[in-house]
């Protein structure tokens, strides 16, 4: 899955998703990406997150929305990715997932979920400091 | 703002990060850039996990879902289930644009998709064939079912629901009279 935002020099923000799901999945099955608010949600007025990861027990917390929200309320993005994490931590201590959060001046962050698998978070940032895109790492 | 233009995108998918970025250096919109990043991981099947010939179904199809959200408007175009058409983000900006609803499913999402213009193919590949083979040779193991027979974590289906112990009780309860 990969999950995008993109926040242009006026502070119009938009996000988005693209998915095929899970492997051996029943048909039909339809995971979080899709799901506006779970797999990412865009306001210009508050900033973008997307997520990644468990979408049967993401979808149910609707992380994106979430984080928006916090970052809404003056949370910074790496404090707004890190709550949106923890609310599913409380049910799912082990769950499969990662955010990535945007406010509106342009600063970033990651926050992941330590799981089997899933000790470290990579993601990509591309901005003016640098020509080519670069690759960023958050602790789980 | 001195921080902005800024694309993000999840796991190190450097390819996309690129094209959503040209796009904004080339004076495109936000939900160009989106569309373009996201399309550009379906084309080149992003570890496996986006786009054709990956994550095969229990029938050993594979499809797709995505979603592209307008921060300054609040709409949003969603395709999930997307069977036979490749560009699923591409789908949902013309659910977006093209339809006051905001999520299309299933067979009937692709039937809009090629009313829109967009090409229907086969999405499996040798991979997603391979996948698929060698879990039906390997009991249909991981699966998602429960309290079903036959033992989900042992064969494969088709599966009947299993009388739960739950509905023992109550069924014993109901019997266990004077």
């Amino acid at each position: 899955t990969i999950g995008m935002i993109a926040i242009d020099q006026d502070g119009h923000v938009a996000a988005g998703t693209s998915t095929n799901g899970l492997t051996h999945k029943i048909p039909g099955r339809v995971g979080d990406s899709p799901i506006v608010g779970a797999g990412a949600y865009a306001d210009s007025s508050a900033g973008a997150a997307a997520a990644t990861g468990d979408g049967d027990v993401m979808m149910r917390f609707l992380p994106s929305y979430l984080a928006v929200e916090l970052m809404r309320a003056g949370a910074d993005p790496s404090a707004a990715c890190k709550a949106a994490i923890s609310r599913i931590k409380r049910h799912h201590s082990e769950f499969f997932g990662a955010i990535i959060c945007a406010n509106t001046t342009g600063h970033y962050a990651a926050a992941c979920n330590k799981a089997p698998g899933l000790s470290q978070f990579r993601y990509m940032v591309s901005n003016s400091e640098s020509n080519t895109p670069l690759l960023k790492t958050v602790d789980c | 703002r001195e921080a902005l233009p800024v694309v993000i995108n999840t796991w190190p998918f450097r390819n996309a990060s690129a094209a959503a970025w040209s796009v904004l250096q080339s004076g495109g919109s936000v939900l160009d850039a989106v569309e373009e990043g996201c399309a550009r991981c379906e084309i080149e099947q992003c570890d496996g996990s986006v786009g054709y010939g990956g994550s095969p179904d229990e029938t050993g199809e594979t499809t797709l879902d995505a979603m592209i959200m307008n921060g300054d408007t609040m709409e949003v175009g969603a395709v999930a289930d997307l069977r036979r058409i490749k560009n699923a983000i591409g789908v949902a900006r013309a659910v977006m644009e093209r339809t006051d609803h905001t999520l299309l499913v299933g067979e009937s999402a692709s039937v809009f998709a090629e009313n829109m213009g967009f090409i229907a193919e086969d999405l499996t590949t040798n991979k997603s064939v391979n996948i698929f083979s060698q879990w039906l040779k390997g009991n249909c193991q991981p699966n998602y079912h429960k309290n079903v027979f036959p033992d989900p974590s042992k064969s494969c289906g088709p599966y009947k629901p299993r009388v739960t112990l739950e509905q023992r009780r109550r069924q014993d309860n109901m019997l266990s009279h004077d």
